[in-house]
């Protein structure tokens, strides 16, 4: 990452969208640039607020070529797509916008949140960072990650001039015993996949496992979700790109860096008796819409589609699922096969056949 | 055959300089204004933009770094402010 220092010197900056793009409503827009400053927040002691008359610290604006004072200007369709100025007076902290690109709120032209959230960090003080992942990095990259805009590189380029939120839970330093993945002890918490990745959870930490193999990222749960507690006991992705986790009677549904409002609710509005008071593992069969909770040797089987539990169950695990006898730490689906955890070991289990086809150590996700 | 081998090495060539100029010149500091100021080569930027990119260094516009350089991107330079 780089810095232009010396940043902000107040904790609390305000915003103001002089003009919107008609490339989308008005409301989209507003929504985009609230949920781009909300990206950095969410990692910092920041507070932004918008204010609809004035000079804002960050004004922000839509222009074509040559566009008001500003020094530099842009270049019609694609090219540069918007810039921004440093911390500072007059047109410091500013962002601008190329109105000739096509604005969106999603994967088709370009994102003006993933774009917004970049100039932000330029208004705010960083500079490029040649980190691919980086959303810092120059060139527009919209992926599957893009909800989750900010790498590890993108967080400490960012703490490194405003420090971390006040509310960090994690402050502490960590703890010297926090595991590392490739340990011989190594266990989990709770597994989830989001898209095209596998998200490991143990204590206050999570591992992103990407695709492509590449070293796993180690990053604090609360760098993305900071209402969530540590030690989160169960998590699965369900079939709207949403990732529900579970702790005790509790359980929250986050979308991106947003948990949904009014969670955690307790699991019993999922269909479950009082008698059952947490969850150890659930996995969402993205082939039949069905998830699996498994709570000791039981599981219960809620179907998604009709928001409700099936008829017949608890069943005993271990007659749907043979082999599968041990207490289930964590569960994740990948290319249709189930993974169940259970301490140091983890089994590779095909629904179809029924059966185990290997089994493994907990790390071997981690390219140890 | 390229069909105009020519006129496709002009455009590349406005390509690389105004890439370079826009994103790779190192801004004066206006407290050394009065100072000789040493122009950078138009292949020493180009290495610094293959640098910053992790494309082979080659000082040279081969087809890799004008690929990277024909994509949309944020227009604050990447050096040097």
């Amino acid at each position: 990452y780089g810095v232009t220092l010396p940043g902000w010197k107040k904790p609390k900056l305000t915003y103001r969208i002089v003009n919107h793009t008609p490339d989308m409503s008005k409301k989209d827009v507003d929504k985009a640039i609230q949920k781009a400053f909300k990206v950095w927040s969410a990692v910092t002691p920041l507070i932004f607020t918008r204010i609809h008359k004035g000079i804002a610290d960050i004004m922000i604006a839509f222009g074509t070529k040559a566009h008001g004072h500003c020094p530099r200007y842009f270049d019609g369709p694609l090219g540069v797509l918007a810039h921004a100025f440093p911390p500072g007076s007059g047109l410091g902290g500013d962002v601008h916008f190329d109105e000739d690109e096509d604005w969106t709120t999603g994967l088709a032209g370009f994102n003006l949140f993933l774009v917004a959230a970049h100039e932000i960090g330029h208004a705010l003080g960083l500079s490029h960072s040649n980190d691919q992942r980086a959303l810092m990095f120059p060139n527009y990259s919209y992926s599957s990650l893009s909800e989750f805009p900010l790498s590890p590189d993108d967080i400490r380029g960012i703490q490194s001039i405003y420090g971390s939120p006040p509310n960090d839970p994690d402050k502490r330093p960590a703890t010297p015993n926090s595991p590392e993945a490739c340990g011989s002890q190594v266990s989990f918490d709770a597994i989830t996949t989001l898209r095209q990745e596998v998200i490991f959870l143990k204590h206050r930490h999570l591992w992103r496992v990407y695709p492509d193999n590449s070293e796993a990222e180690r990053e604090l749960i609360s760098a993305f979700w900071p209402t969530l507690p540590p030690a989160i006991e169960a998590a699965y992705e369900n079939m709207k790109d949403q990732i529900l986790f579970f702790k005790g009677n509790k359980f929250w549904v986050v979308s991106g860096y947003q948990v949904l409002l009014g969670y955690p609710k307790n699991i019993n509005t999922l269909g479950f008796p009082k008698g059952v008071k947490k969850i150890d593992a659930a996995v969402c069969n993205k082939h039949t819409g069905k998830t699996d909770f498994f709570i000791g040797d039981k599981y219960w089987r809620f179907d998604e589609n009709s928001q409700s539990m099936e008829e017949g169950y608890p069943r005993l695990t271990v007659n749907d699922f043979p082999g599968i006898s041990q207490r289930v730490d964590a569960v994740f689906q990948k290319k249709g096969l189930f993974y169940f955890f259970h301490k140091l070991k983890q089994w590779e289990f095909d629904p179809i056949a029924k059966k185990v086809t290997r089994e493994m150590k907990s790390n071997s996700w981690f390219n140890c | 055959l390229p069909s105009h081998p020519e006129k496709e090495n002009k455009e590349d060539a406005k390509l690389v300089q105004d890439y370079l100029n826009k994103f790779y010149a190192v801004e004066p500091d206006p407290n050394l204004l009065g100072w000789k100021i040493n122009v950078q080569s138009t292949a020493e930027k180009l290495q610094k933009m293959q640098q910053f990119f992790g494309l082979k260094v080659t000082g040279k516009p081969d087809n890799e770094t004008l690929e990277m350089m024909k994509k949309p991107r944020c227009g604050v330079p990447d050096v040097g402010l």
